[in-house]
């Protein structure tokens, strides 16, 4: 048997449980504490795999997915694929606070979260960029394509189904980064 | 991507997660943290858990919800999560993919698919019984 309050939370962000940690000592609740943890990492960008500036989509541009749950309500707000707003777990609070709904994506959330006050704003850095440019220099590689001409293995797009699609059976590749993953 | 869950000294639980995905994603792509029950899950009668690493596969086997279920059967979390992980290896051996769970009590646990430069996974603990936040560590299975 454990103690409570308990925090826990994947990878060695500890700024993120102390901020959650922190949240829960001054009184928030554990949908507060949640997302303190997350900000926080957000802000700090956490190995680069959380928040703005990291993991470039093919286009060079950052996008963010977020997810809070009330277990005590069964409640959940969510945003995938938000785009050009930093704080994406904020969103999601909103989604849960001031919607029925459960998950929302793309520009439309983007739009969602600038009227519930959000900034606007590019979510690329240098570090971004220049992964972006030298995925570019690598022939696009690795990516996430398969059955396409051309050749999604050796060179860039855009792509296209062949006019007779043979299937490879490939259901999985092994992970293209070690440390790329949701 | 960080996976959080949270359980209040009252019993209140919740759950969350926020990540920028995997690189060279191709536009539009989602990945399992913002779907309940994959990235994340939390009820207050149980538990909770969350997820981390490929979420192509991961949200196929809605991780977290299922670590949850196995939990309300009477599970341990350490066990709650290898179970979830073994789960996934039947189809994708070479899943990357860890797996945190705690149950309404304080108990946690977590587990990892083990790959040749995947052998530990490390998360983050903080309880009455640690004066900090704690790194700890699972092998993974």
């Amino acid at each position: 048997f454990g103690q409570l309050p308990l925090i826990l939370n994947t990878w060695p962000f500890k700024n993120a449980t102390m901020a959650a940690w922190k949240m829960l000592a001054a009184g928030g609740s554990a949908l507060d504490a949640v997302e303190s943890g997350c900000a926080t990492c957000e802000q700090q960008q956490c190995d680069g795999s959380v928040g703005f500036g990291g993991s470039p989509d093919e286009s060079g541009e950052t996008t963010l997915d977020a997810m809070i749950m009330d277990g005590t309500t069964m409640n959940v707000g969510a945003v995938g694929d938000l785009r050009r707003i930093k704080n994406a777990i904020g969103v999601a609070r909103k989604v849960l606070e001031h919607t029925t709904h459960t998950l929302l994506a793309g520009e439309a959330a983007t739009k969602f979260a600038e009227s519930m006050g959000f900034i606007n704003e590019d979510l690329s850095t240098n570090v971004s960029q220049a992964l972006h440019s030298d995925w570019l220099a690598r022939n696009c590689q690795p990516n996430y394509w398969k059955n396409v001409i051309p050749d999604s293995s050796k060179y860039c797009g855009p792509y296209k189904p062949p006019t007779i699609l043979k299937r490879d059976g490939i259901a999985y590749k092994d992970p293209a980064h070690s440390y790329s993953h949701d | 991507t960080i996976g959080m869950v949270v359980i209040h000294k009252m019993g209140n639980i919740a759950a969350g997660t926020s990540t920028n995905g995997i690189k060279f994603k191709i536009p539009g792509r989602i990945g399992d943290s913002p779907i309940p029950g994959s990235g994340a899950y939390a009820d207050d009668m149980v538990g909770a858990a969350a997820a981390t690493g490929d979420g192509d596969i991961l949200m196929r086997f809605v991780p977290s919800y299922q670590a949850v279920e196995y939990m309300r059967r009477g599970e341990n979390p350490t066990t709650a999560c290898e179970k979830v992980i073994s789960r996934i290896q039947k189809y994708f051996p070479k899943f990357f993919g860890a797996v945190i769970c705690a149950n309404v009590t304080g108990s946690y646990g977590a587990a990892c698919n083990k790959l040749s430069t995947f052998t530990q996974f490390q998360f983050m603990v903080y309880n009455p019984l640690k004066s900090e936040p704690t790194e700890e560590k699972v092998d993974c299975i």
